[in-house]
């Protein structure tokens, strides 16, 4: 319902072009040197994990190594499923660990083949452990586990990407 | 009748609270939603760049080492960098590799206070988040949750006053009946508003900003006419241009650095009803409304606090 | 996992997780 009698406008002084026109014709001296922040976004490229044209037992190699030097261990990978390592990853943060707060991470690793010499590393969230042994308390049913904090395993990514990068 | 106006006006209120009491936080959120998070060791700097590229103005922190939750970042603390830089010019370096986690040591260095953004959990009545959000004087609250696992904090998203008020406009058909002039609500801020002309030093304007607790700095010509706004958020883009440190450069110079989309700033006028500012609220992204006469003078201001604080507490 | 390219030596990656009946999608910008 249009309000005939509204007042309410935007100031055609504090228009971004009109502003600069009127600061020109002021003669400010800076007003010249002032450029605009760019309106163009340089949009983010997203990629499902991390890709890489390397020979596939090279990156598992390189992903167990970085792994080692982050302090991570994982399961032996079993004869049929090389390309699949199993993470455990203690989260050292500076929180008073009380024992009923599982402090070990687990993670799937899992190296894909995209198409010839194209290969793709998918980091998936595996659950809680606690170090004295144990799963955490595993969510009773699937819809409990919505309230779901992301930002330690993307922090513990973060640091495995960070060190496959300064290796390679 | 003026007072069957007033009897609508008062009607509608109560019942735009009872929708307020009758939401969650979380019914505001969309079914699908980001939120940019930053770690607390991102250089200030770099959080400046990833701010401006997400056309964003705010961002929650997290602390990697303790696995929390550690605030939020705001315009206020590109202030507070700029005000600290000023009274230090020869910590440029310091200014330079300064990180996210170091911004408490600044806001203690210049001597100002925390903003304090409480938070809330998503499933509490909207009310009552809109209610910490006033009270905490800051204009964005956090949801926050508890994962079920790590009992660590979860930052759900962060809700806004304009977010709120865009979901009043868009959901509550009662605004329709605000049909009495805002001159008459008592809600205008109005009064000796701190002000400024186009030449102003920009970090006397910043100065004015923190010493008002404002959110903007109404521009006014040697008439006292309502020329330009300076906002708190335009100096990410006097750091992003890193011409902060030229003492001589005019609050009309530093406005050169908006980019081409910004909308301008919107005025009203006191006959203006709050059915007109609700529908522009819904339209628009705008944040305040600058009160001028017939001729232009500013008069007053009417901020989404303001409009947010009528309909929880008035009538 | 979702990453995007290192820029200016910062890295952001990204999860998409449910809450409740609604999706964020979380992202968080590190340092390298």
């Amino acid at each position: 319902q249009k309000d005939e009698d509204s007042t309410i406008a935007i100031l055609p002084s504090s228009l971004p072009q009109i502003h600069r026109a009127n600061m020109l014709a002021e003669g400010s001296s800076a007003a010249t040197k002032i450029s605009p922040l760019s309106t163009k976004k340089s949009k983010t490229r997203w990629h499902f994990g991390i890709r890489s044209r390397s020979y596939p037992l090279d990156v598992m190699g390189e992903i167990y190594l970085a792994l080692k030097n982050l302090g991570a261990e994982w399961a032996r990978p079993s004869e049929e499923d090389l390309w699949i390592i199993r993470v455990r990853w203690k989260y050292d943060c500076k929180q008073p660990s009380t024992d009923n707060i599982p402090d070990l991470m687990k993670m799937v690793i899992q190296l894909f083949q995209i198409e010839a010499n194209n290969y793709l590393v998918d980091f998936k969230f595996d659950g809680w452990e606690t170090s004295q042994g144990g799963s955490a308390t595993p969510s009773s049913n699937e819809d409990e586990m919505s309230t779901f904090s992301a930002y330690p395993f993307l922090h513990l990514t973060t640091k495995l990407i960070m060190e496959l990068a300064v290796n390679s | 009748t003026p007072e069957a106006i007033a009897i609508e006006q008062k009607l509608a209120v109560q019942s735009i609270r009872k929708f307020l009491e009758s939401k969650t936080s979380y019914d505001v959120l969309p079914v699908s939603y980001r939120l940019i998070v930053m770690d607390t060791s991102l250089l200030v700097k770099k959080s400046l760049n990833i701010l401006l590229q997400n056309n964003i103005v705010s961002a929650p922190l997290w602390d990697s080492r303790t696995s929390r939750f550690a605030g939020l970042l705001t315009s206020s603390d590109f202030i507070n960098v700029i005000q600290y830089y000023f009274s230090n010019p020869d910590k440029f370096e310091l200014v330079d590799k300064l990180q996210l986690d170091g911004l408490r040591d600044v806001e203690r260095a210049i001597g100002v206070r925390p903003l304090d953004t409480g938070s809330i959990h998503p499933f509490k009545p909207l009310y009552d988040a809109c209610c910490k959000m006033l009270e905490s004087r800051s204009r964005r609250i956090p949801l926050i949750d508890q994962d079920e696992e790590t009992r660590r904090e979860i930052v759900v998203s962060v809700l806004t006053q304009y977010r709120i008020l865009k979901f009043v406009a868009l959901n509550c058909r009662e605004t329709r009946y605000l049909k009495r002039p805002i001159g008459e609500l008592g809600i205008i801020t109005e009064g000796d508003l701190l002000r400024c002309d186009m030449h102003t030093p920009v970090i006397d304007v910043i100065q004015l900003l923190t010493q008002g607790g404002v959110s903007s700095i109404p521009i006014v010509d040697e008439h006292g006419k309502l020329v330009n706004v300076y906002e708190a958020v335009d100096v990410l883009g006097l750091i992003k241009g890193g011409i902060y440190n030229d003492l001589s450069l005019s609050v009309g110079e530093a406005l050169m650095r908006r980019s081409d989309d910004f909308e301008g700033v919107y005025t009203c006028t006191q006959n203006d009803k709050l059915v007109t500012i609700m529908d522009t609220i819904r339209k628009s992204r705008v944040h305040r409304f600058f009160v001028v006469n017939e001729e232009g003078y500013l008069t007053g201001v009417l901020t989404l606090s303001d409009i947010l604080k009528y309909i929880l507490f008035e009538e | 996992l979702a990453t995007s390219s290192i820029k200016h030596n910062t890295l952001c990656v990204a999860s998409i997780v449910r809450y409740k009946r609604k999706y964020a999608t979380q992202m968080l910008y590190a340092p390298l």
